[in-house]
């Protein structure tokens, strides 16, 4: 199967 | 030289977005979301490419681009949502519309566009909270009309 890459990595809110 | 897929979502991109375009070229749109979807880093790719394009200053390949969004958010899958959904991408959307970083030069039509998809985003992807987040705080920094 093909390979799923989940990253849920992420910045914080811009204020 | 960028790896072949690199290559053909950023060619895609450059060419949906191009402001030379006479009108919106829906096959290279229809192309790059297809691209996207079929890639294990697409959407993080394309995300990237995206929030480039519409924080540019001219109005009709921001405009362009913020089209190329509505329709992969309409048509992709999941995990591009979830790309969508996530303040790394969200914040770049921001930029565009605060005063306090591109808001003050950026096209009016294109800042009413991103609020209306944004506003749009809260109706159809309620489980993609920050993007909620993100739209409470335009509303609370007056960015958003109440």
């Amino acid at each position: 199967g093909k390979i799923e890459f989940h990253d849920d990595s992420d910045e914080d809110l811009l204020e | 030289a960028a790896p072949p897929d690199e290559a053909s979502l950023q060619s895609r991109i450059n060419k949906a977005t191009n402001p030379l375009n006479k009108e919106t070229d829906w096959d290279s749109i229809k192309g790059f979301c297809d691209q996207l979807d079929n890639e294990p880093e697409g959407p993080q790719l394309a995300t990237r490419l995206l929030a480039h394009k519409i924080q540019s200053p001219q109005e009709w390949e921001a405009m362009q681009a913020l089209t190329v969004l509505e329709t992969c958010m309409k048509n992709c899958g999941k995990r591009f949502h979830s790309e969508v959904g996530k303040f790394r991408f969200l914040n770049e959307l921001i930029k565009v519309v605060s005063p306090k970083y591109l808001g003050a030069r950026a096209p009016e039509p294109v800042k009413k566009k991103v609020l209306e998809m944004m506003y749009s985003w809260t109706v159809r992807l309620p489980n993609e909270t920050k993007i909620a987040d993100a739209y409470q705080m335009l509303k609370k920094q007056g960015i958003v009309k109440q």
